[in-house]
């Protein structure tokens, strides 16, 4: 059974593309079969993963359907097993062509749904526009990314009541996955009280696994690849494997 | 003359609200009457500096005309000269019911003008949408705040290209009043790597002060406060006080 997951949060710069990639590539070492949809027209997942767009705007050509998931589709150069679907062009920001109650959301859905990959993990840009409405429609479970910094917690209950009301008008509820603390430095008291916080306030969602800052995630990014083959023995490698592992053991979005 | 800046980048987390909070501090602390606008309907300005919002939704009362820019702006509670427009709600994120051919927005922005103050900074979302764009529309000058790491420099680019866009169709053209290298580490040869680079391509527009990464302005934020009270002789605080005499000692937007 497919798992679809967006990565999510209006926040901006907590990690949310980092995270996509790295799951993507940490699922896809260890076997699965996955697909990086990247929805953000700044397309920094395509590009942190130096995978070529085979059409100047993938997501225009799935929604007329004159292509389909896998014709669009390209590999990530340097992990196996993972497959991209590059960034929307610049004029789908605007999105006024898609509708997002229009059944070719739930089409495309389900073409993901019964194709080959295992796993699905969606970026997506730093709003709660229409963009981030398609990955939550397409999508099973969400990650939110929360950055260990104070605005975050404002963010995470914004992103949790729009979750929330987004689940009044589905059949079946989105799950949230969990949340994700990321940048996190130990030597920083704001950094241990945000991750205290949020463990405090949501047990049962907060994931065990937690990305410390690592500067080699960041170079790794500008080298146009993962930390997986850029830095594997980094902490910031280990995180998001551990993630990996993490979310393989849930049985569920 | 009324001065306004905005400050945007579409790149999140790269110090857009912690710059315009903070550049705002500075020029109210060295005797300019200060408007902070927060158009980001995450409100993270507002929260920073712990302004209470005198309604839902100050926006769409100026928009209407039921209020006016001097009755709806807050002070800062801590910082003198200092007042602030509070984040629209999160309704305007769709903005449907603005257009920024209206002529509206040319009304509101020539009562700035002629309002009291010296100087108008306006924080934005991470996006390129209508917000953003109403920020630039107000502004005169934009400072584009860019992270000193990898993906900062794509998005610059694609920023530049959106104001010279923007610029086609005005009368007076938006001034890049600067670009802002934040969340510096000199320890980090990346980080080294994209000032070097950002200098080297945009030698007119680079601006002299860089941001350091420095936990005291992240802090500061956390106690809905500005660093230039509650930790002033911060390396971050520092900065952005050099920052304001850079740009109060421009002659132009
Ligand atoms: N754990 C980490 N350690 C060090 N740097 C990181 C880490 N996670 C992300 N970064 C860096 O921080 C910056 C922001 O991260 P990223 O782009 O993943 O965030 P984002 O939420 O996708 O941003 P946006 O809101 O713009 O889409 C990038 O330059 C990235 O390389
Ligand atoms: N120089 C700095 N040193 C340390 N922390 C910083 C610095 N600048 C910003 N921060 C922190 O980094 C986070 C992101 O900064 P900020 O919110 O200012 O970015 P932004 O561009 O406004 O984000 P968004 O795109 O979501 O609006 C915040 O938690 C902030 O407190
Ligand atoms: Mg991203
Ligand atoms: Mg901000």
């Amino acid at each position: 059974m497919t798992r679809i997951l967006a990565i999510a949060s209006q926040k901006g710069g907590v990690g949310k593309t980092t995270t996509a990639v790295h799951l993507g590539a940490y699922l896809a070492l260890a076997g699965q079969r996955t697909l990086l949809i990247d929805l953000d027209p700044q397309g920094n997942a395509t590009s942190g993963l130096s995978v070529e767009p085979p059409v100047a705007d993938p997501l225009g050509e799935l929604w007329t359907g004159s292509a389909d998931w896998s014709s669009l589709a390209r590999p990530a150069p340097e992990v196996d097993r993972l497959q991209v679907l590059t960034s929307p062009s610049r004029a789908r920001e605007s999105f006024e062509s898609f509708t997002l109650r229009s059944s070719r959301v739930t089409e495309l859905r389900a073409q993901l749904l019964a194709g080959d990959w295992d796993f699905v993990v969606i970026d997506s840009p730093p709003t709660l526009g229409p963009l981030t409405s398609l990955a939550l429609a397409w999508a099973d479970g969400v990650i939110i990314p929360v950055q260990c910094e104070y605005f975050a917690m404002e963010g995470l209950t914004q992103m949790l009541e729009t979750i929330g009301r987004a689940n009044a008008g589905r059949a079946i509820p989105l799950e949230v996955t969990g949340i994700l603390l990321t940048l996190f430095s130990e030597s920083f008291e704001l950094s241990v009280e945000v991750v205290e916080e949020v463990r405090k306030y949501f047990p049962d969602k907060a994931l065990q696994t937690i990305i410390p800052r690592d500067i080699a995630l960041a170079e790794a990014a500008s080298h146009g690849t993962a930390a997986s083959g850029y830095a594997p023995r980094s902490r910031g490698a280990w995180a998001y494997l551990n993630l990996a592992k993490e979310i393989l053991a849930h049985d569920h979005a």
